[in-house]
């Protein structure tokens, strides 16, 4: 399963599918940021994992936002003023799962 | 990947975010009550769970609802009389899955 | 995490529900066809996954349908003239994993 960036995920998508990579995109958002961006789970072949990640380093880069995060980071909600921090945003967060089984109806 | 309530997942989000739990979100719905709900993605070091499991138990509470489901339970369509029942929601539904590799592009 | 076609999901949701299975649906779209299709999520004791196998297979029809993908697969984006191609879809893709704990809170 791979977390990307919204603007990052139809190029991604067309490169996967260029190497008859299969996936499925979900919407999903951030925790922390609170922004949309697209968790894609892609079934994969043990031997095509490398390829993937090869492919989502490519496409997805990673690069420094200024962001204004919803709520407070750990200290109390009420006394909370807004401010702007930079973050390290784009990129790609994968988990790599075992499939114990693959089945095709 | 935790199943919660709508109502629910913010405090939870807020709750992750301020001990520096990362976690991402996708929308989702009961198969049952069909009505929304979210599931949470959250990638954790293995020391983490057991923290992650109790912020979820905190902040995700189970309680008594008067539901009319939309459709049969077993029984014919087509013969079929709404009626409300009472069902426990709330709660939380976590699955912990192994991860075999992380990755940070 | 079963992938279905949007057509199939309702039948197959109640089909669920009346064998007591628990299914949590999220809205998901291909990454060929880019076209609406649902990922469930379902949680099964060991001893029931043959009988939601089962039950995915007698309402999940597998179908030829005629259609126009958005973008090349492996050739350039620019020199792309759309046509028809002959795709099964339908069916079900469906990923079995190992659940480490289940947790209800
Ligand atoms: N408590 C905190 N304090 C300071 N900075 C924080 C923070 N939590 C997150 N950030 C920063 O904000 C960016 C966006 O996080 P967000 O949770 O909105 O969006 C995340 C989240 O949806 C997903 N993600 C990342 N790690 C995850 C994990 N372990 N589990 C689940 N989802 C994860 O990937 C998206 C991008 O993550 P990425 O690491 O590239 O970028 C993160 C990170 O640089
Ligand atoms: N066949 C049935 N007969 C009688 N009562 C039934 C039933 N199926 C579900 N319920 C009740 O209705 C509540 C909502 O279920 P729903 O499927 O809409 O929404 C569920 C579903 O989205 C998810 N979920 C729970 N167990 C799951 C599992 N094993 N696999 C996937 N998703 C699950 O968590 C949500 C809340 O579940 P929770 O257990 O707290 O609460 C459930 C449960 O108390
Ligand atoms: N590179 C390619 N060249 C030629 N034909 C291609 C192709 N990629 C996909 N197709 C065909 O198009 C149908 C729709 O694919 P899509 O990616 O939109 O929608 C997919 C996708 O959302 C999901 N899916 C299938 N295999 C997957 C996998 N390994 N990983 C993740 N998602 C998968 O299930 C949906 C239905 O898949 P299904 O295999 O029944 O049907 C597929 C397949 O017959």
């Amino acid at each position: 399963m791979a977390v990307v960036q919204d603007k990052d995920a139809p190029r991604l998508l067309q490169a996967l599918v260029a190497r008859g990579l299969r996936a499925t995109r979900l919407a999903s958002s951030g925790g922390f940021l609170r922004e949309g961006n697209v968790t894609l789970l892609l079934g994969l072949d043990d031997g095509r994992v490398e390829e993937a990640l090869a492919i989502i380093a490519e496409t997805c880069k990673s690069r420094q936002q200024l962001v204004t995060p919803l709520s407070p980071i750990g200290g109390p909600v009420d006394s909370y003023v807004p401010y702007p921090i930079q973050v390290q945003v784009g990129g790609a967060t994968v988990f790599v799962l075992q499939v114990e089984r693959y089945v095709k109806l």
